[in-house]
This record gives structure tokens, C-alpha cells and sequence, in this order.
């Protein structure tokens, strides 16, 4: 059975897609079998990969609302082990389309309890915000990535996203867990993200991740191409970071 | 009467909050008389400011939802000419509270329009979706300021956000305009800085401000002090740019 994660941060532009996609490309590549939810009707997960968002025929907006199978919406990436379950801009009418539905929180865990067997790791990329779609990931997960950029203003809305977290758990998820803080955007030449560093470890020591994501113009670049980062520049300091920062997720998660 | 803007973009962490905040900041520095509000349940425009969202006694939550007076929840700054209409964590809420009221989308509107003589701008600061507080600063507002991160994925959301405010112009604001594009966070050391902005100059001649503002240490730091760019750093590149920006938006929206 497929171990679930969600991406979280109600704060915009923290790095949740490119967190979300970069470690699904290095679980891949170590030969894990992993699908990837696109649940931001911004579907910058589905773009960053190639796809067009505007083309996709059948998204998690389907699933999610007219109840059709995953399956009719997953796509292979042309990546070795790694599917993709896209999203699409309908996808932002389901948070009101689904207010009256009693299950509403429940859909994305119903609909990848058929599938999760087909899969090693489901990481599921989100909006920034905590709405229907977040708690619908945060109903489905196991555990909870949070990426943090290393900013002032980042730090700010940690305590409401943990106390989201803490809601879900005693009314939807009981074994839902912060699986890892990763530290984003760090540039070593702001004294700022150190303080940010030490902070957030202070609080979380055992969440935070060791690996630092350093700001790194490649990886900006990447999704233009349609490529992840290891594709696109696997010598690059940001994709030495996700490689790094995938194996030690891994080894956190399996135990290794 | 007030001209009011809104800073809208659902793409996250583009500057929307960066940009509302020093704006305003600019255009009080200049003698014009300014209303910030902070629309977004995340509160930075608040904490940015120096206010603790916590302790926050009358929020935009009481006036959308409780219909309280605007002028119990105003604040001033401390700041000559600048007042703040602060937000507070109840605010996420406001969104599933208003779902059955007929009026939902023209509550800000009505709580704006008796305290619109006091003030030369209302600049309202905006979370990163395209919901209901979204919609009801775009039915409110003279105009519309869209700041673009000169990022690739920044630039995928640009057409779902015209098309957004399309509809509301069309259904509830005929008068709303797009008042002016900002590039925010531009990086001359990266190529597709430069391609971002000639894609947007090239999309909308007329309302990209010819102003880029850089990515600039200072800029990320003020806020963490409580303080804007020009309080904690006025001779900063960031702090400069955004004076030239102020500049720029005043002569356009006053005809100077
Ligand atoms: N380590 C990094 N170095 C440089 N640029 C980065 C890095 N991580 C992310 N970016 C860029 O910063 C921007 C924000 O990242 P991203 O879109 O992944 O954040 P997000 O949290 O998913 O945003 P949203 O809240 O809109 O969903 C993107 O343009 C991305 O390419
Ligand atoms: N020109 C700039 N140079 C450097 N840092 C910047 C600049 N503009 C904004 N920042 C920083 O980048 C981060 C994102 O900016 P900001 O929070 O203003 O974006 P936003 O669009 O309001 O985000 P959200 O979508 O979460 O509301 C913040 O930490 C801010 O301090
Ligand atoms: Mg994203
Ligand atoms: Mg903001």
C-alpha cells in the first residue's frame, strides 16, 4: 500500500509544487513507484511536467466531483515508475460544488483507496490556502510536508497551518503526522534565513529536515521546459539539494 | 472620494502583500490620505505593519460577516496619512460563513462606501485564490493591480486572473479596470527574468509599469520589523524601485 503525502502551506510561493514534483522525479529515479496528485487548480504540477492544463480531458475535478474512477484521469509521465493524476482551472469550482455533499472531505480518500496498491509513495501537490482541497489531502495522507521559505513572513502562518494539521487529526484523520519541514529558498548571503532556519528547528526539531533547498535559479527555470530538475540540470546545486533531500525523506519514512 | 484598488494574483508569494504595503506606505510618504486593507485570513499586511494579528480586537472578519462599521475595525498606523483595516485568523472563515447570504459578494463594497470620503486610495491586500474575498475586493475596487513574479509558473495564471475579473466586470463591477501590472522580484543574472517581462510587456503594453522592482534582500527583511521599506531602509534598491512605482501609479491614476 502506497504511503501518502500531502504538500502544505496556506503561504503562497514556499516551493509546495516544486517540492512536490522534484521529490516524486528522485523517488522515481530510486526505482519507487509513485503517482502525483495535482490537487491546485493552478495545475502548475501538471504544467511543470509537460502537460498542458487546458488540455487535460479527464482531472482530479472529475474525480473529485462526478465521482469518475482515478484511473480515467491518470497519465504516465514518460517518466519510468511515475504517473500523474492531473488537475485542470475546473478543479476551483469544486470547493463550492461540493459544500452541500456530506462526505465532501473524504472524495480524494475514497478515490485513492482503489488505486494505492499500484504505487510505493502518492505525493499530492496543493494550493495555497487551507480549503476544502487542502482538507481533503490532509483526510487522504498519512503525513504532512510543509515546505518553508526561509523568509520573515513565511514563518508567520506555521502556527495555523500546525493547528489545522491538529484539527483534521481528532476529527478526520487520526493517523495523520508531520512527516517534515523542508526549509526552502535558503540564501546563505541573507542573515534572515538563517534566523528562519534556526527558528523553525528550534520549534520542530525532529520535523525539520537537515537538508537545506538553496535558492537556485535553475530550478525556476526548469518548469519552462516541462522538465524536473534532475532532467533539466542534474549537476545544479538545486537538484544536488532534492536529490539529497529525497533520500533522506526516504530513508526517514522506510526506516532505512 | 477614494479611488480603490485591489492587489490581486492567485499565484502565491508574488508580492502581493510586498507591493499593497509599500504602495500605500509611497503614497501616504507623498502626502495622498491611505486606507490599507488587509483582506487575507494570513494577515500579513497587518504583521507587516507591526500589529500582532492575534491581538487584533475588531478584524475584516467582524465587518464582512458581523456587518460591524468599517470605522470600528480601523486602526491607525502610527503613520502620518495611513490608516489599516487589519485581518485577523477568524477571516478564514468568512468564506463558508457567507455562503448562504444573497448579498455575500458586495459586503466589502458596502462596508468601503461610508468611509470612502476619508481617505485618496484604499488599497486592499489580497489572499492567493480567486475566492470569495477575492471577489468581493474586485466587486469594490476602481482597479486592479496585478503583481507578476518574473517567474515561468508566475506567469501561468495570468489568463485564469484576467478572465476572473472579466466575469466581474461583466456580473457585478463594470467599472473595474486592470489599473497596472507589476514585475516584482526581477533577477538581471536570470535569463528568463528578462523573457517573463517581454512576454507581459507584449501581452498588456498599457498596463505593465515600465518600474521593475528587484529582488532585494531589504524588501524581505523590513517586515520582520514590523517596518516598510521605507522606514528600514529608504536608500535600498527595493525601497527605490517601489518609490518610482508609486510615482508611476500616481500619475497614471491622477492624470498628472
Ligand atoms: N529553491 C528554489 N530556488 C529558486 N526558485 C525556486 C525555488 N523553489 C521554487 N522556486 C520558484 O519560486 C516560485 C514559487 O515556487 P512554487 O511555485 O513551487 O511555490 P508554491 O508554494 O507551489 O506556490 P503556490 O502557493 O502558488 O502554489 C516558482 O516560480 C518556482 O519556480
Ligand atoms: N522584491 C522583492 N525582493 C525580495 N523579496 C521579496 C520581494 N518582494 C517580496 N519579497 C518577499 O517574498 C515573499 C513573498 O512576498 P509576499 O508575501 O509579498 O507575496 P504575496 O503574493 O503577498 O504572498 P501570498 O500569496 O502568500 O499572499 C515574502 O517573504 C516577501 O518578503
Ligand atoms: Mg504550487
Ligand atoms: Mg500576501
Amino acid at each position: 500500500r502506497a504511503r501518502i503525502f500531502a504538500l502544505a502551506n496556506q503561504k503562497g510561493g514556499v516551493g509546495k509544487t516544486t517540492t512536490a514534483v522534484n521529490l516524486a522525479a528522485y523517488l522515481a529515479a530510486m526505482g519507487r513507484r509513485v503517482l502525483l496528485v495535482d490537487a491546485d487548480p493552478q495545475a502548475n504540477a501538471t504544467s511543470s511536467l509537460g502537460f498542458d492544463k487546458n488540455e487535460v480531458e479527464t482531472s482530479l475535478y472529475d474525480v473529485l466531483v462526478n465521482e469518475q474512477p482515478a484511473t480515467e484521469a491518470i497519465l504516465p509521465t514518460g517518466r519510468p515508475e511515475f504517473d500523474l493524476l492531473p488537475s485542470a482551472p475546473a478543479l476551483a469550482g469544486a470547493e463550492v460544488e461540493l459544500v452541500e455533499v456530506s462526505d465532501r472531505e473524504q472524495r480524494l480518500a475514497r478515490a485513492i483507496a482503489p488505486i494505492a496498491g499500484n504505487y510505493n509513495y502518492i505525493i499530492i501537490d496543493l494550493p495555497p490556502s487551507l480549503s476544502l482541497l487542502t482538507v481533503n489531502a490532509l483526510t487522504a495522507a498519512d503525513g504532512v510536508i510543509i515546505p518553508i521559505q526561509c523568509e520573515y513572513l513565511a514563518l508567520e502562518g506555521l502556527m495555523q497551518l500546525v493547528n489545522t494539521i491538529k484539527l483534521v487529526v481528532v476529527n478526520l484523520n487520526p493517523r495523520l503526522k508531520i512527516s517534515g519541514i523542508v526549509m526552502t529558498m535558503y540564501d546563505s548571503r541573507n542573515n534572515l534565513a538563517a534566523q528562519v532556519v534556526e527558528e523553525v528547528k528550534a520549534h520542530y526539531p525532529d520535523e525539520t529536515f537537515a537538508t537545506l533547498v538553496p535558492r537556485n535559479v535553475r530550478i525556476g527555470e526548469a518548469p519552462s521546459y516541462g522538465q524536473t530538475i534532475r532532467e533539466y540540470d542534474a549537476n545544479s546545486r538545486g537538484a544536488q539539494a532534492y536529490k539529497a533531500l529525497t533520500e533522506e525523506f526516504a530513508a526517514r519514512v522506510e526506516g532505512l
